[in-house]
C-alpha cells in the first residue's frame, strides 16, 4: 500500500502516455 | 539592439562556438548542469533551433518536429509544454529558457519542481486548479492521439475514480496541495518529468568539446 500498483488505472496515467509529454524525443533524433 | 543582434549573428557565422552572449557559468550555477553539460545542451539547442527556421530560437513548429517528427498539427500538450518553456511568453524558446525548463527534468532536480511543473502542465486554463473538464480534454486528446477508443461509461469511470482519489476536499477540482499528495502516492505519474539522458549529455553531444570554454 502507498506505492504504485499496476492494477490502478487513473486518468493521469493515460494522459502521461502522450508522446508530446515525452521529451526524450529531443535526444532520439 | 541591432548591434547586439548583429554580434550574435557574427558569433554564429564566424564559428560554431558557443555564443559569448550566453553566460554559461551563470546558467550552470543556477541549474543542476555543469558548464560542459550546458555547452553540450547548446549543441542540442542549435540542432533543434535550426530545424525549420535557422535563428537560434526554438519555434513551436520546431518543438513539434522534435517531439513528434511532424511540424504540423494541433495538440494541447504541445501547447502547454511550449508555454512552460517560453517563460518570456514571446512565442519562442531561447537558450536560457531551454536550460531552465530542462533543469526540472534532470534526475537530480528537486521533486517539488517536478510536481509543480506537472501541475502547471495539466492546469490547461491556468486557473490554479486541475479541473474535471481539463482532465476530460486531456484524456480525449491522448485517446485520439493513440487511436484508442473507450466507451463514455468507462471514460467517466476512470475520471470519477481519479477525482475520488485526488480531489480530497471533493470540490470537483484538484488543487496544487491535492496534486502533490496524489503524486506522492502515485510517483509513476512523474515519470515523464525525469529525463535520464540529462545525466549524460556530454556523451550524447560530444561535439561540444570543439567549442568548450572550460574543462569541468
Amino acid at each position: 500500500k502507498g506505492s504504485d500498483s499496476p492494477t490502478i488505472i487513473n486518468a493521469f496515467q493515460l494522459i502521461g502516455m502522450s508522446s508530446f509529454l515525452d521529451l526524450s524525443g529531443f535526444f532520439e533524433q | 539592439f541591432f548591434s547586439t543582434v548583429g554580434q550574435c549573428f557574427d558569433c554564429r557565422q564566424n564559428s560554431p562556438r558557443t555564443c559569448q552572449y550566453v553566460d554559461l557559468a551563470r546558467l550552470a550555477h543556477d541549474s543542476p548542469f555543469s558548464v560542459n553539460e550546458v555547452e553540450a545542451l547548446y549543441e542540442l539547442f542549435k540542432k533543434l533551433s535550426c530545424s525549420i527556421i535557422d535563428d537560434m530560437l526554438i519555434h513551436k513548429e520546431e518543438l513539434r518536429l522534435a517531439l513528434f517528427q511532424a511540424p504540423y498539427g494541433e495538440n494541447i500538450f504541445l501547447d502547454r509544454v511550449f508555454d512552460l518553456f517560453d517563460e518570456k511568453k514571446n512565442g519562442v524558446i531561447e537558450f536560457e529558457e531551454f536550460i531552465h525548463a530542462l533543469s526540472v527534468f534532470h534526475p537530480n532536480a528537486p521533486i517539488e519542481e517536478k510536481i509543480d511543473f506537472a501541475f502547471r502542465l495539466y492546469d490547461l486554463r491556468q486557473t490554479g486548479f486541475i479541473e474535471r473538464e481539463e482532465v476530460q480534454q486531456m484524456v480525449a486528446t491522448i485517446l485520439m492521439e493513440s487511436d484508442m477508443t473507450l466507451s463514455d461509461e468507462l471514460l467517466n469511470l476512470i475520471i470519477d475514480k481519479t477525482f475520488a482519489d485526488a480531489d480530497s476536499d471533493k470540490d470537483g477540482k484538484i488543487s496544487k496541495a491535492e496534486w502533490k499528495a496524489y503524486v506522492l502516492k502515485h510517483p509513476s505519474l512523474l515519470k515523464n518529468m525525469t529525463l535520464p539522458y540529462l545525466k549524460d549529455v556530454t556523451t550524447a553531444f560530444p561535439s561540444f568539446i570543439f567549442n568548450t570554454e572550460v574543462e569541468d
